[in-house]
């Protein structure tokens, strides 16, 4: 039975098709991801894979993958990137344009914002089911606290801890501002 | 060290090795780096946690078991995706003008409450947070298990704080020499935010700069176990007795009502 299995896996997926982004905003950029739900013989692997695309000065929210190390290929235009680990400190702060690859490992933080020209990627993840956690926007840890909790832990006040809660949803940030700063390394 | 290779010619009973205080607590760690912790693969400490206590949100990079010792409390853990499903009602039509601008509104995820016996479990990398709503201290046990396949960094147990400036205002008190070096590094802690500059923060947050550098928390003095002077207002189902308790001074079992 090997040939009506193995061989006959399915074991190709195109991530570049702007339709079937999984997270898709029409001022900042789309994100698609594959993973052993959509091609089972990752669970093989145990990898997955993502493609992210992020219009001019757009921003991907803070975020921190629970469960994989994300390395992360810059296939056109460039990005500023923010990595921080668990004592706060940025170990990386600066541009990664086309061809470069950074390694952003297991629960480190990262923020993503895009050049003048935008900013594309390939993300493969070392987890067949790579789970993605935001700080900001609609599913964020953040929204997920209780405003007292907000309020107590940043010593704020209960309306700046709502506006903290619910003033983004978006996961991709259009930006009008663009970037006043430039990273450092 | 190899995984599996747990050459341990002699075994001792452990004490913690040492701890870090904080406003409403402190936490004490025993040393990971011994032997028998790294032939298991795990790390284990103790919170204990002041009435009206707050553990600031964190997260790990290791699955976590938690036994409650003493005391009791509340716990949150955000899943990321998952729902606010404990929100505050619609406001009453009764409801004066003043007590509409007083109310606040709030939704988040579920709450758990948890007493002396529980075993609490928390996924690596899920965020959580834990509040002593008991008339006691509330004492946790908490088993990281580095060794977890979930965990794909080393084994070194890293939390990874939401709030607060867990680095600051925290005296460790090693109970032996070889502690204290724990104990330093964790002086230079700072919660995740203190890495993004303000400006990314207030983009992505949709609030000031001022707002903003408060995430970082730099001048918090008060480390990673809180005090919540006027107690923390959450929305929660009442406990049991009490739900019946009110639901029968209501007429729900009383036949008052159909």
């Amino acid at each position: 039975g090997i040939e009506e299995t193995i061989c006959s896996a399915k074991i190709r997926e195109n991530l570049d098709k702007a339709s079937r982004a999984d997270i898709y905003n029409p001022r900042a950029g789309r994100f698609s991801t594959v993973n052993s739900y959509s091609l089972p013989i990752l669970k093989f692997l145990q990898l997955s894979a993502a493609r992210g695309v992020l219009y001019r000065n757009a921003i991907m929210s803070p975020h921190w993958y629970a469960n994989a190390h994300s390395i992360i290929y810059v296939t056109r235009g460039d990005s500023r990137m923010q990595i921080v680990n668990h004592k706060g400190r940025a170990v990386f702060d600066g541009q990664v344009r086309e061809g470069q690859v950074v390694v952003v490992p297991q629960n480190y933080a990262v923020v993503k914002q895009a050049g003048e020209q935008g900013c594309e990627w390939v993300a493969f993840n070392t987890n067949d089911n790579a789970m993605i956690n935001t700080l900001s926007g609609r599913t964020s840890a953040i929204r997920g606290l209780p405003a007292d909790v907000i309020a107590s832990a940043y010593q704020i006040s209960r309306e700046e801890a709502e506006r903290l809660k619910f003033s983004r949803r978006e996961t991709f940030l259009f930006s009008g501002s663009g970037r006043s700063s430039r990273g450092r390394v | 060290w190899q995984k599996g290779e747990c050459q341990i010619g002699n075994i001792n009973a452990q004490e913690p090795s040492y701890s870090i205080r904080a406003e409403a607590g402190e936490t004490q760690f025993w040393d990971f780096k011994n032997d028998e912790f790294q032939c298991a693969g795990v790390s284990i400490l103790r919170h204990r946690i002041q009435q009206r206590g707050l553990l600031l949100p964190v997260y790990h990079n290791s699955p976590v078991l938690v036994y409650v010792l003493k005391g009791r409390g509340i716990f949150g853990l955000m899943i990321s995706g998952c729902p606010e499903t404990y929100e505050s009602s619609q406001q009453s039509r009764e409801q004066s003008q003043e007590d509409r601008s007083r109310s606040f509104r709030d939704r988040h995820q579920k709450i758990g409450e948890s007493r002396q016996g529980d075993i609490v479990a928390i996924p690596a990398g899920a965020a959580h947070w834990a509040y002593n709503d008991g008339q006691e201290e509330l004492v946790l046990l908490v088993l990281h298990d580095d060794s977890n396949n979930a965990n794909q960094l080393d084994q070194n147990p890293r939390s990874f704080y939401l709030a607060g400036n867990p680095g600051r205002g925290q005296e460790q008190q090693p109970y032996r020499e070889h502690g204290s070096r724990h104990g330093e590094q964790q002086q230079q802690f700072g919660n995740i935010f203190r890495g993004f500059d303000v400006e990314t923060l207030a983009e992505v947050f949709g609030v000031d700069e001022e707002t903003a550098r408060k995430l970082q928390g730099h001048n918090d003095e008060r480390g990673h176990l809180i005090l919540v002077q006027r107690g923390l207002q959450v929305i929660r189902p009442p406990l049991r007795g009490e739900e019946y308790g009110r639901r029968e001074e209501e007429g729900y079992y009383g036949g008052r009502d159909n």
